[in-house]
């Protein structure tokens, strides 16, 4: 067990360098195991340099740059065991324009490279232009939900309600 | 094991039949406030076995809430229901699943849960345990503690944590 | 002490009822005093239903919704008793563009009928075009902020960046 | 009582000197993620008389934070500074003021922090106690604590709060 666990965290932590610099384009970051020597009892600590900028405590880190953080953890653990679903509820909600294009531009990157099948809520119109397909949720009468597939176009009218 | 499809009634918002087919790549799910998309994802949730009604915003028992409050609890127009069902479609054709499901093409997982009696979980229509549920999904990389669920406002949730509560994350992936 | 309280609680209600009709555009709202007999016990109940909707606990209002709803009450606390200064940072990252829209109508009248001087912090542009005024924050230098007076179109420059 | 000017130097990202001029009705703070918005409200709290590290994101004693966190510590090429400092200036023509200062037209609070000596106050070059800030702002309907000051992430914090905490708000509003 303990084997097992040292090698999925090596590939992880290859995996969540690698995201961070791709997320953030640059900086540098890292897992560690902390607070025991014996790896089935460390915690998991993770590290975070935004580019140009000094290692402090994560939280210190801007609300955005916590979320592209998280992301790439996320997306790490992915790598190492591919899971059949992620669901991402308005993750980029704190994201500015620039980071909202780099998180699409890897979100097209998993799809393409795992079997994985994504579920995501957006209001954000430059993640709905990225998305493979768009169902909208209405409530024709108010309190009941409907599913509607739409495109984008449609999309916009929903959300100018 | 790939997902396929998602089937609710009577669950929160979503009172009438809905069906969501959930195909390959990024699927987008957009509307207004309210309307009910955070409430889609939480069926898929539950479905897979959530024990906690705190993580699908049910109230505490303290609060006069739990399970139930996933049942849809009526509008200014409509009477409350009695029951909610979701059904999970999943394609075993790659034989992932465990022994006593495992000759099956398909596996249908479904959960329902009446006012006052509690849930019932069902593989293609055999009474089965939340347990069996919860297992089928663990060994299938994912389920209702997946760290690939995120739900709203809590993606910097686990920067926040401690290095212990992450621990766990770490264990799900080895 | 007593009379003073119930006195602040009835015109926090009041204003609290009439901007949660007027964020939500409809639905009713109001609060009450739980738990104790004695209001200088009781602790501080918030009930909310948006338009057409029934009644429920507020952990199952959406994340729109439940936003919406704090903002009614923080102004409904202001109008009791006006602060000098308010300061919003991203309150409007839930919103979609509908209730982006209502919550800065509200936000103008409620520069236009009090002296309280607001700082919005924001990434989205419909509430940037509702500002008086604009101030953008750079980092020329990597990790080093610098404060550069901005209008619209240098704004989404900025953001754009 | 109005708020005209918020001056700061080696707070947190804003090393080098910064002036906000604060004006009547809605002023929007914008730019992109980690340049530094919620830096420069942390530094309004800050100088009214905040005492907690963590309400300003620092870290917990135990993990090696504290109050100090908010002094630039450095980037790739500047080095760590040894003190922050931030100045508040209000308009008292309306003379609300305690006695103390109420015969001025302006107060100029400010705070300063210098590595391992902790914080100091002054009100129009004179030391004062932090209680002494605290008491001007509460005075004022205002201050750290003020339900008008709403963090980043926290606008539905009041909403998921218990009954008693909210009871609070409900005080300082009286
Ligand atoms: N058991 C229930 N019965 C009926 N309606 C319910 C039930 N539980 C929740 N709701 C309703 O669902 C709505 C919230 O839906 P949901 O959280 O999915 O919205 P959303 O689309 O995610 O919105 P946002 O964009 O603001 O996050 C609430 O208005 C609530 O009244
Ligand atoms: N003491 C400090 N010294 C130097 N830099 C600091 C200090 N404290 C925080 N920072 C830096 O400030 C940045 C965060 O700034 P802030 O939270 O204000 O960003 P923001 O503009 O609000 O971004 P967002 O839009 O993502 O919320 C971090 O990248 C962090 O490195
Ligand atoms: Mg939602
Ligand atoms: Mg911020």
């Amino acid at each position: 067990a303990r084997a097992r666990l040292l090698e999925a965290f090596a590939a992880v932590d290859r995996a969540f360098r690698e995201l961070f610099q791709s997320l953030f384009g640059g900086g540098a970051a890292e897992l560690a195991l902390v607070d025991s020597e014996d790896p089935l009892e460390a915690g998991l600590e993770v590290r975070a340099e935004p580019p140009g900028k000094r290692l402090q405590s994560l939280s210190l880190l801007s609300g955005g740059e916590q979320a592209l953080t998280a992301i790439a953890l996320v997306f790490a653990l992915f790598r190492s065991r591919p899971a059949p679903i992620c669901v991402l509820d308005e993750v980029d909600a704190p994201l500015d324009d620039a980071n909202v294009e780099r998180f699409c531009r890897l979100l097209a990157h998993m799809a393409e490279t795992t079997d994985t099948r994504f579920l995501v809520v957006t209001h954000n119109m430059i993640s709905m232009a990225a998305m493979h397909r768009l169902f909208g949720v209405t409530m024709g009468e108010p309190g009941v939900s409907q599913l509607v597939s739409v495109d984008l176009a449609g999309a916009e009218d929903l959300l100018a309600a | 094991m790939q997902f396929e499809r998602l089937r609710l009634v009577g669950f929160k918002s979503f009172v009438e039949p809905t069906e969501l087919v959930i195909l390959p790549g990024l699927t987008g799910i957009v509307g207004p406030n309210g309307c009910g998309k955070s409430n889609l994802l939480e069926a898929l949730r539950w479905v897979m076995g959530e024990s906690s009604a705190r993580a699908l915003r049910g109230g505490s028992p303290a609060s006069g809430g739990g399970m139930e409050d996933v049942i849809f609890a009526g509008t200014a127009t409509r009477p409350a229901r009695s029951f909610a069902e979701v059904t999970l479609t999943l394609d075993n054709r790659a034989r992932r699943a465990p022994a006593a499901f495992n000759g099956e093409d398909r596996l249908e997982v479904t959960r329902r849960i009446e006012r006052g009696s509690g849930s019932d979980y069902r593989i293609n229509a055999r009474d089965v345990r939340q347990r069996d549920v919860q297992m089928l999904f663990a060994d299938a990389a994912t389920g209702a503690q997946s760290p690939a669920l995120v739900s709203q406002g809590r993606v910097a949730a686990i920067i926040a944590a401690r290095p212990d509560e992450r621990r766990q994350l770490l264990e799900d992936a080895a």
